[in-house]
């Protein structure tokens, strides 16, 4: 029955970023299950995985993402705000306090559905910044504007001021129905944008951020 | 002595035919649910570490990359001293893997860790 050790005695050897990981961000395996993540987040991400890894986790070459850590930051729950007639304005927040040190941010975007087809109508989103003490408000533009699925707005500029990287980001989530009134209120929800931060986790086994393959501008 | 070594040569050219016993990767399929991390790790599925394991060869071959020390030690294991232990049968080369994680708030997280599959063995 030794007495526990105290910390204070413990060889203060840095224990692995996969070690330290499972220790730090595991969620404790209380019954708590992958599940908790779900629905167009976690789908987009595994088909980012798939983009970036085999089906045994190797970094496929040339395919690389740029970078050795990409988070996926979901919005902190709003209260879902209703319809008004063919509009749906509903604001976001997402909350960065909290992020690893070591972690530098390269890039961030939202993602998000520009257009959604409903039954009898066609729904058409936008993403506004919301004006804060530093920065104006204004509507985000998608680096590429697909008929279908999802688009990625740059927000790198908005995250990173002055004095260090900003607590959150404020957006509002606008759509606009195109077309006849559908029977019920379109379920926008399910589609709420995500951030994804691209950074460079600077710890020690982590891979080493790969140079962005060249893109080639059309 | 190098007469004994010449008069020894034919047992030493048999075991550099890459006796199975020696030093070399073998592969082992683990899932993140064997290792208890499943409840976080959605993917990959599947990750074959690979270990290295065998007896290094008396004479270490070129291609085992051994460092100069690893040859000398062999050669005071076998010519001076046994209780100076035949070098070990270690990984050499590594590459990465990338994992998706899911985080304590929900979030969603992409890593890529270094030096996470054995792809060479060496002597040292």
């Amino acid at each position: 029955n030794q007495s526990p050790l105290s910390p204070g005695s413990l060889p203060a050897i840095p224990a692995l970023p996969l070690l330290q990981a499972l220790q730090l961000r595991a969620p404790g395996s209380q019954g708590w299950r992958a599940g908790s993540a779900s629905g167009h987040p976690l789908r987009y991400m595994l088909n980012l995985y798939r983009r970036a890894a085999d089906h045994e986790g190797r970094p496929r070459h040339g395919r690389s993402l740029g970078t050795n850590t990409v988070r996926l930051v979901q919005a902190s729950s709003h209260r879902d705000q209703p319809w008004a007639g063919r509009w749906y304005v509903q604001p976001l927040t997402y909350h960065l306090e909290g992020q690893p040190e070591a972690e530098h941010l390269l890039r961030a975007t939202v993602v998000y559905l520009p257009s959604l087809l409903l039954a009898h109508s066609r729904l058409l989103c936008a993403l506004e910044l919301v004006a804060t003490g530093e920065a104006p408000g204004l509507l985000l533009n998608p680096a590429t504007r697909p008929r279908h699925g999802w688009a990625e707005a740059d927000v790198t500029p908005y995250l990173v001021l002055g004095n260090g990287s900003v607590g959150s980001l404020v957006l509002r989530h606008v759509c606009v129905r195109a077309g006849r009134a559908e029977g019920h209120d379109a379920p926008v929800a399910l589609s709420h944008p995500f951030l994804l931060l691209y950074l460079n986790d600077t710890r020690a086994g982590l891979a080493p951020p790969v140079a962005e393959p060249r893109r080639h501008r059309r | 002595d190098t007469g004994t070594l010449a008069y020894d040569l034919p047992s030493y050219l048999r075991e550099q035919g890459g006796d199975k016993s020696d030093c070399s990767l073998r592969p082992f399929p683990v899932s993140f649910a064997q290792l208890g991390w499943d409840h976080w790790i959605i993917a990959p599925h599947r990750y074959n570490p690979r270990y290295c394991k065998g007896a290094c060869p008396r004479l270490l071959r070129y291609d085992y990359h051994a460092p100069n020390h690893a040859v000398v030690q062999s050669f005071v294991h076998q010519l001076v001293d046994a209780n100076v232990p035949r070098p070990s049968c270690v990984p050499y080369r590594y590459s990465p893997i990338s994992v998706l994680m899911i985080e304590r708030d929900g979030g969603i997280l992409y890593k890529e860790y270094e030096n996470m599959i054995a792809e060479s063995c060496t002597c040292r």
